[in-house]
């Protein structure tokens, strides 16, 4: 099973085309293999993106060149899969 | 009943499969599962068939899962398949509406998917099939529809979250709803549970031109959505795809509405904004009896309003 261990998810507010055009470009940098949860689109939505843990230094020193405002969303992506699994495992327990 | 299946967590796609034989015979009355052909893995498409009897009745088509990943859809629909059942003969609206329509579920579109985000990658999105020439697998099957295909919106890159495939219909579980759709001839409304984001969008994506039918469809958008915010306060943005969201190539509902299914919405399910689509099961229960009020506003219009 993969793991996603310091992958974090952030979310990015855009507050006009300039800044979703520079989040399209990031977009395009296949090799950051950043997940975009919630594509560039417009100024009006929120952008998530997740971003493996050897890029995430990167894309923060990327938004805050350009002054792109973001939050964390997801600290930790691997904490979350754990709990959820760990969420099934005990309704599954329950269920039996 | 003596089913102990749990509709408030995440289930393996064995575990909702046993669900649909459980339902189609505690509700024998009403339920029944079909197969509507198999994934590119060869596992089942089971669709759930809603009716009270006739043949050939006009239909509406509801579908979840076609992005694996996006668990909270798949058990949103188990859920409802449940509400359904239990609904009839209780609801006068849900009885109504049976007694005039079939209803067709399809709670678990992208199966091989589905199995990969619990045994290999819980971030799988697309298909599991092999791109031929490429190292990479799958296609996004919510680019891969004959509506706009190959336009803006959608990658050509294999390896891309949003690979169109190679070429329309090319996923044999886009393939499989296509040909049902086409067989049965009578399906009125095309209803497909995404997330997340709190939207509420129809036609077009392949497109920035409204549908013919923009009015009837923005007004009946934002009554689902007001149904949707009554129970929660959750508020959803009603609009096109493209208005929405961004151009986006090969969408189902475009492929369904160019068909001539008037009826044709996706829905982006709640957003916490702290878990993305990994909602915890917690928020399964809340998520779906929202998400059904919505459907229930439109099916209404759909019974009340044939074409």
């Amino acid at each position: 099973l993969k793991t996603f261990v310091g992958h974090q998810v952030l979310r990015i507010k855009t507050r006009n085309e300039e800044e979703v055009k520079k989040l399209q470009l990031l977009e395009s940098l296949e090799h950051l293999e950043l997940d975009f949860w919630i594509n560039p689109s417009s100024p009006a939505l929120p952008v998530d993106v997740r971003i493996p843990a050897n890029s995430v230094q990167a894309v923060k020193a990327f938004l805050e060149s350009y002054g792109i405002e973001y939050s964390i969303l997801i600290e930790d992506l691997q904490v979350i899969l754990d709990k959820e699994k760990q969420d099934m495992a005990y309704s599954q327990e329950r269920e039996r | 009943s003596s089913n102990k299946f749990n509709y408030g967590t995440y289930h393996t796609l064995d575990s909702i499969y046993a669900e649909l034989d459980h339902l189609a015979s505690e509700y024998s009355n009403i339920v029944s599962k079909l197969q509507i052909g198999e994934s590119y893995e060869k596992r089942p498409l089971y669709v759930l068939k809603f009716s009270t009897g006739g043949s050939n009745r006009p239909a509406i088509w509801i579908d979840a899962g076609i992005h694996s990943r996006e668990w909270v859809t798949q058990a949103s629909a188990i859920w409802m398949a449940k509400k359904i059942a239990s609904d009839y003969g209780k609801d006068p609206s849900i009885t109504s509406l049976l007694n005039k329509m079939d209803i067709f579920l399809l709670p678990v579109s992208n199966p091989d998917g589905y199995v990969f985000t619990h045994t290999t990658d819980r971030m799988w999105r697309k298909t599991r099939s092999k791109i031929q020439g490429s190292v990479c697998f799958g296609v996004d099957p919510n680019r891969n529809w004959d509506a706009g295909f190959g336009g803006p919106g959608a990658s050509s890159y294999p390896c891309s979250e949003s690979y169109r495939g190679p070429s329309a219909n090319s996923e044999v579980e886009v393939k499989s709803v296509v040909n049902f759709i086409k067989n049965h001839g009578n399906i009125r409304a095309f209803l497909t549970l995404h997330s997340y984001s709190q939207l509420l969008m129809y036609p077009y994506g392949y497109k920035c031109t409204e549908p013919a039918d923009y009015a009837e469809l923005d007004a009946l958008g934002r009554a689902a959505a007001s149904s949707i915010q009554s129970l929660y306060g959750t508020t959803f943005t009603v609009g096109s795809i493209c208005t929405t969201i961004y151009q986006a190539s090969g969408g189902s509902i475009d492929w369904s509405y160019d068909y001539g299914i008037k009826y044709s919405f996706a829905f982006e399910l709640r957003d916490t904004g702290r878990y993305g689509f990994l909602l915890p099961a917690s928020q399964i229960i809340p998520t779906a009896e929202e998400t059904w009020l919505g459907l229930k506003t439109i099916m209404e219009h759909v019974r009340d309003n044939p074409y």
